[in-house]
């Protein structure tokens, strides 16, 4: 199984360790940070405090041996892109790295990033269009084609099961999952009754997914 | 056409303030640092320098038109608190948030926040997934338990039908649609034969998408 390391514990960069870590994989954890190391300590397999633009403590951390590094330092470009040359310096197969803007992107890419992450830009273009799309719960855009709705379940739907409301037929949409209070039915029977205040997450082409907005 | 307010011009703020105007809306950009708003004075409708924790600063902003609001002011948390709270106060319809993590997410909501956005630690998650298998191309949290995946159909399954496949009952996940060449086919009949090169998108609990992820 692969190694990560990932350098740099902000918001992104301890999403990305937290999570490969929760999918059951080494993970080393890098910051010079002592208070983000101390929080840390204790959400993946290993932590440690360094300065990732300290070539010596890379060798020491024997980064070469890992097979993805993940640069998550952010506002410090001059380090974020120090500590990516060094990583391809250092032969590392794939290299990660966050940029904070298109020409620190650029940077990135010319010095040896495999890729480059823009996560505020690209969350904000998201964001952008679920607001412009609908006034529903949760809009998401899966494909240019394919959307993802959170509605509260219409009146007209409430009382029927899943089989008799006839979504796929009439709508060319699929029901994914149903939210009732605090539990989350997935996937759900044909035979689920729909009750009132019922939040369904549906699927399907962008049509089909409008019109079910649409419905009283 | 609805009319929307951005509140802090950061990466995240400022990606959304710009999408929307790209995408042809009147875009209120707020910032209370001057130079931010000078970088951003020809890229949106009105840029405005402003501190939104001051009241009468907002009702001189007549802020209470507006249809939405997002909150995009980073590591002040007190700030985008505070924001969040008078533009409740004020009667805006749609307050969006950016929280910097879980506890501020939760307060945000209590203190009137129509929603709240993680976008580090959302992209965090989607990088992670995107890293642990080449097969993946797009990954999204849709809720704490459930996520859509996009990714090229495991060799393991081409030439089987969706029924055959059976993915539904091994892993508890839902074939939503199928990319081939430039065609999407939503919804997939049982019938469906799975064939090379296929972009499945699915969506399911967990650990049934992250075991279909790892499928080779
Ligand atoms: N040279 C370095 N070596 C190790 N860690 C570093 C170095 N420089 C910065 N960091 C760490 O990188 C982390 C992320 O950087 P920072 O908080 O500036 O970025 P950010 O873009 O605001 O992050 P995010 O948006 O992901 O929260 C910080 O915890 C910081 O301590
Ligand atoms: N009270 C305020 N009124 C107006 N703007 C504010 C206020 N407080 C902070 N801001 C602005 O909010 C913007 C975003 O905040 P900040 O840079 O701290 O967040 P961030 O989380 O690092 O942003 P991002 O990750 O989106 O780049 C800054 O440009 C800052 O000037």
């Amino acid at each position: 199984k692969r190694q990560f390391a990932v350098m740099g514990l902000g918001r992104f960069g301890s999403s990305v360790a937290q999570t490969l870590h929760e999918m059951g994989y080494e993970v080393l954890a890098i910051d010079q940070n002592e208070e983000r190391v101390q929080d840390f300590s204790d959400k993946v397999t290993h932590v440690v405090e360094a300065d990732t633009t300290d070539e010596d403590s890379l060798q020491a951390l024997g980064i070469r041996n890992f097979d993805v590094v993940v640069v998550a330092i952010g506002q410090n470009i001059q380090a974020n892109m120090l500590t990516t040359l060094q990583l391809k310096e250092m032969g590392v197969p794939y290299i990660v790295a966050k940029a904070q803007n298109a020409l620190h992107g650029k940077m990135l890419e010319k010095i040896g990033a495999d890729r480059v992450i823009y996560p505020e830009r690209d969350m904000g273009k998201r964001v952008a269009h679920n607001l412009v799309s609908t006034n529903v719960l949760e809009y998401i855009a899966l494909s240019p084609d394919l959307s993802m709705v959170e509605v509260t379940a219409p009146k007209a739907l409430v009382g029927k099961s899943l089989l008799e409301t006839n979504l796929r037929a009439k709508y060319a949409i699929n029901v994914l999952a149903i939210k009732r209070k605090d539990e989350i039915i997935v996937p759900p029977l044909p035979t689920e009754k729909i009750m009132l205040e019922d939040i369904l997450i549906v699927v399907g082409g962008n049509e089909g997914v409008q019109r079910l907005e649409e419905l009283e």
